[in-house]
């Protein structure tokens, strides 16, 4: 573990815990993807179903059912509990995500480490998340004006994934056998999918101003 | 050692 890694997962935990304050104190999604939330449930558990078999550290352990529990709350508050329901805007959020999911396990199928269930589902779930943002991204451009806590739920995810390249990084340059070409990759092209909203965001810092996104 | 296949990241 490095500082970068931990600052990784603290600030993924930060976005998860600030969306759901946001769902929480307005009793609504209005500006959430109810798509992204589903792709992102099921990266954690295709990512994660070596929970119960490989047993790396009580950290490790607790944020798998932490982000698999949380993600699956979320899903599930957005297409059940009445009062959130409600606020959800399905003529918004329109990303043929599915297309995302297939596109996804075709790659894994074809580029993975080792040709076994597990590696081909971890690949699926790392070319996934890399891509699971686009409902979001698309439904912010869409839905105008965003509010704050969305924006600062957005603005985490994205950074989360960024700190994550620093520490690959840091690993490349201290493990001498580690390579992890899958992840960095994705996650590169993950992580650069935010430039735009990054700069938006940037920009609203700067001037106070609400985020907004061009149409 | 053998590539560390196993996958401590989250």
């Amino acid at each position: 573990m490095n500082i970068f890694r931990l600052a990784g997962d603290m600030t993924h935990l930060l976005s998860i815990l600030v969306l759901l304050l946001k769902i929480y104190a307005t009793k609504s999604c209005s500006g959430v993807s109810r798509k992204t939330q589903e792709l992102y449930a099921i990266v954690f558990l295709a990512r994660y179903l070596d929970l119960f078999t490989d047993f790396i550290s009580v950290y490790n352990t607790f944020m798998k059912i932490v982000f698999i529990a949380s993600s699956l709350a979320i899903v599930w508050c957005i297409r059940v509990h009445p009062m959130v329901k409600r606020s959800y805007d399905k003529d918004l959020d329109t990303f043929r995500h599915y297309l995302l999911v297939a596109a996804s396990f075709l790659l894994a199928l074809f580029l993975h480490e080792k040709f076994t269930f597990l590696e081909i589902f971890w690949a699926f779930s790392i070319y996934l998340e890399a891509v699971a943002i686009l409902p979001q991204l698309v439904l912010l451009q869409r839905s105008g004006n965003v509010d704050n806590l969305t924006g600062q739920y957005v603005f985490f995810l994205g950074a989360y994934r960024g700190l994550y390249i620093l520490n690959w990084i840091y690993r490349y340059l201290t493990e001498p056998r580690f390579t992890r070409w899958i992840a960095c990759v994705s996650g590169v092209v993950q992580t650069a999918l935010y430039a735009d909203f990054f700069y938006y965001y940037f920009i609203s810092w700067k001037n106070n101003s609400k985020l907004k996104l061009p149409a | 050692g053998p590539l560390s296949s196993t996958k401590d990241e989250l």
